[in-house]
């Protein structure tokens, strides 16, 4: 072997057939770009129809096994750490990702694996909170913040991206039933009923006195007042629906049952809320608002006149504390879970990808507050996939399975939450969910 | 991950807040 090796002559010459199959791949190529060109995609009316490719980089990164991989860290980061490695191990990633250990509830020790320090909590009184109308969600960077013109949110200098892309259109029927509801944002004089328990309040009773004149710049007693309204209220006979008021008079006085301390509860905050802060209820009772501030319903995204539509984005980052919060008094009407990518969304993603917040799983939560439609957006990521919302049990973001197609979404309302205020309330700064690992 | 607020308020609202700035859960971000 050795002598043939070393002996055999060895002779170059030229292989045609890279010749032919560089002749090959040339005509194809040729071929595929005369069909693209010819290619017109037309409507059934024969108009075109342009078919957005989207950049490259989308496609490389959309072929990766995004969400495999987010569920794979998610399950990794589950396993249960031995205690005397927690300390250590939870430093080397706060030193890693720059955590404040110092803020947190509870001693390294507790957290029985990297997903659970992941979304910890923090001290009592750590985060002081503004009285301002807007206050911070989140620890986090401001990624971009503006007005919104023309439905269009900028996700950098020069990318935007539809308002209904990212907070998903009306079904026409939610639009038609919403103006049947409230044809001019009429409001409803103190007829109107918050059943508690089976016991029916008017809006006057329930707000105190005044409450069912809406003159605007009415005095609004203190919410406590209300609340005390409410519990006095508790023990008097209540008005209630033209049904049973029949059967009072055949009964004489109906016995009154005490709604339970957590309803009162409840109804004095949700009361509050509408007094204090001027949400309007669910049908449009905004006491001291004048008529054109009060709005029933959150869901028709462009602003009156005197008004403007704002956003703001907010990055957390590995290392920042991942549960959000309440930034304003409001009411949270509806949640829309896009089921979409996970593509990281860190500075350097947002400004090269254009759409990435319309691309990602995301929920929006659509709701109303003192100025009328408020909304906020939690946005997943490759390595936070879970977005947990405290107030919906039934919201599973980061499924297994077919991926519905893009723009889709499944919708919960949340009316069940608070008769008188058709949402659910949420408070300046109450903590409303997080971001999980995984 | 990120949140994107998006709400209707009147013209003369105030971010007082930019973009690239460190914020913490409570902070003041924009007033009427």
């Amino acid at each position: 072997i050795i002598a043939s090796w070393n002996e055999t002559p060895i002779k170059w010459y030229p292989l045609p057939i890279a010749v032919g199959a560089l002749l090959l791949v040339a005509i194809q190529y040729r071929k595929k770009v005369r069909q693209a060109q010819k290619e017109v995609h037309v409507d059934e009316h024969g108009i075109e129809v342009v078919k957005l490719k989207g950049p490259w980089h989308v496609h490389v990164l959309g072929a990766l096994p995004l969400r495999n991989l987010s569920r794979l860290w998610g399950y990794v980061n589950s396993f249960e750490l031995p205690v005397w490695f927690r300390p250590y191990g939870f430093k080397f990633y706060a030193f890693a990702f720059g955590c404040n250990l110092d803020e947190i509830e509870q001693d390294l020790t507790a957290y029985r694996s990297l997903g659970e320090f992941f979304y910890r909590k923090l001290k009592p009184g750590v985060r002081p909170v503004d009285d301002a109308v807007l206050v911070s969600p989140a620890d986090g960077t401001i990624l971009h913040l503006g007005t919104i013109t023309d439905s269009k949110v900028e996700q950098v200098k020069g990318i935007t991206y539809s308002l209904d892309a990212l907070l998903g259109v009306d079904r026409p029927s939610t639009v038609k039933a919403i103006v049947e509801h409230n044809p001019d944002m009429e409001v409803v004089d103190d007829q109107e009923f918050a059943n508690v328990n089976g016991i029916e309040y008017t809006l006057g009773q329930l707000l105190g006195g005044n409450g069912g004149n809406s003159s605007p710049g009415s005095a609004t007693p203190s919410p406590s007042a209300s609340s005390d309204r409410v519990s006095s209220l508790a023990s008097s006979p209540p008005m209630s629906s033209s049904t049973s008021a029949k059967k009072n008079e055949d009964e004489g006085d109906a016995s009154v049952v005490e709604p339970n301390a957590s309803i009162q509860d409840t109804l004095a905050r949700d009361v509050s809320l509408v007094k204090q802060v001027g949400i309007s209820t669910a049908k449009g009772f905004a006491p001291g608002k004048p008529k054109h501030e009060r709005r029933g319903s959150s869901y028709i995204k462009n602003a009156r006149p005197g008004h403007s539509l704002f956003f703001s984005v907010i990055y957390l980052a590995p290392g920042d504390y991942h549960r959000f919060h309440s930034p304003t008094a409001w009411v949270v009407e509806k949640r829309r879970h896009f089921v979409g990518e996970l593509f990281s969304v860190s500075p350097w993603m947002a400004k090269r990808l254009e759409g990435l917040f319309v691309l990602n799983e995301r929920v929006s939560l659509l709701g109303r507050w003192r100025y009328g439609f408020f909304g906020m957006v939690p946005v997943g990521a490759t390595n936070v996939g879970s977005i947990v919302v405290n107030f919906d049990q039934n919201l599973r973001t980061n499924v297994r399975g077919r991926k519905p197609p893009p723009g889709t979404y499944n919708e919960a309302v949340y009316s069940s939450a608070s008769k008188l205020l058709n949402g659910q309330p949420l408070t300046h700064a109450q903590e409303m969910g997080g971001f999980k690992l995984g | 991950s990120t949140i994107v607020l998006v709400f209707e308020a009147p013209d003369d609202f105030e971010f007082t807040v930019r973009a690239g700035q460190k914020v913490k859960v409570g902070q003041k971000m924009g007033d009427v």
